[in-house]
């Protein structure tokens, strides 16, 4: 379980920042 | 049927979404009580990230002339900071007691909220590049009208040079989308009127230089050159709408194609 809920959060975090990246992208 | 409508929405949210549903079943597994691990680092990992987000979010917010969008940003942007502190709170719940089974749902539904908030704020961005494609569509439409004012060789070469550069933009937008679509109807509806595009295009420009021709010699087949110039625009107006209404179709329902 412990692997489960690091690993989504870990996934979590990168999703957040990829959905930045295509804020950044689209303004550039 | 997918589930994501272009490939990057689909490419960002789709692990978080598997794994989300994945926990929620661990999670009702888990009910007889085992320990929750420390989480307060991959915690503090994501609300930096969030942080970012929504510093970035709002400047977008402050700095954009897409009114629609500027509509849209906050309310999932507000989404995607409640649930941060949803995950945080919980977080802090399980450090004092890690067999605390509210804080693991309100861990779930953090983790679901930043999903909802995150797709809300891609959907959002992505409508506004399907708008500008639309206007980019509408602006040729709209030049595509002036055919029916020209009437001399010269008008028609500035229609053409006038018209091009839009029309190539128009095309290459299009494809561009197309290529990102993960709906294979939609997909295969953009790419045809393309293709026909691409052939009417030729035909509307020799059709026009006919009518021209035919007008100055005062012949009078210029009544029937002017229908068939005029049935071509329209065949050309026909596609280009059909891209707008096909563009602006998001969900995967049959009943949006006729």
């Amino acid at each position: 379980l412990r692997v489960g809920w690091e690993q989504l959060l870990t996934s979590i975090a990168r999703c957040i920042n990829e959905v930045e990246n295509q804020i950044l992208t689209r303004d550039s | 049927m997918p589930v994501f409508h272009t490939k990057t929405i689909e490419s960002i949210l789709e692990p978080v979404a598997q794994q989300v549903s994945r926990l929620v079943i661990l999670h009702e597994e888990a009910e007889d009580g085992n320990a929750m691990p420390d989480l307060s680092q991959s915690v503090a990992t994501v609300k930096h990230a969030v942080d970012n987000l929504i510093q970035i979010g709002y400047e977008t917010v402050n700095t954009s002339d897409d009114s629609i969008l500027k509509q849209d940003m906050p309310p999932a942007l507000q989404r995607v900071e409640e649930a941060a502190t949803s995950l945080l709170e919980a977080s802090n719940m399980l450090k004092e007691d890690p067999f605390f089974a509210p804080a693991r749902k309100k861990l779930i539904n953090g983790s679901r909220g930043i999903l909802q908030g995150t797709s809300a704020l891609l959907l959002a961005f992505d409508e506004s590049e399907v708008r500008k494609i639309i206007a980019q569509c509408r602006r040729v439409l709209e030049y595509i009208g002036i055919t029916e004012v020209i009437e001399s060789m010269d008008d028609l070469v500035t229609f053409v040079k006038n018209i091009s550069p839009g029309l190539t933009r128009m095309t290459k937008q299009v494809d561009d989308r197309e290529k990102e679509l993960t709906h294979q109807v939609h997909k295969d509806i953009l790419l045809r009127c393309l293709e026909e595009i691409k052939v009417l295009t030729p035909v509307l420009i020799s059709g026009i230089k006919t009518y021209i021709q035919l007008l100055s010699s005062n012949s009078p087949s210029s009544a029937d050159a002017k229908n068939n110039r005029d049935h071509t625009c329209k065949a050309l107006g026909v596609e280009i709408e059909e891209i707008i209404r096909v563009l602006q179709l998001t969900s995967a329902g049959e009943d949006d194609i006729e």
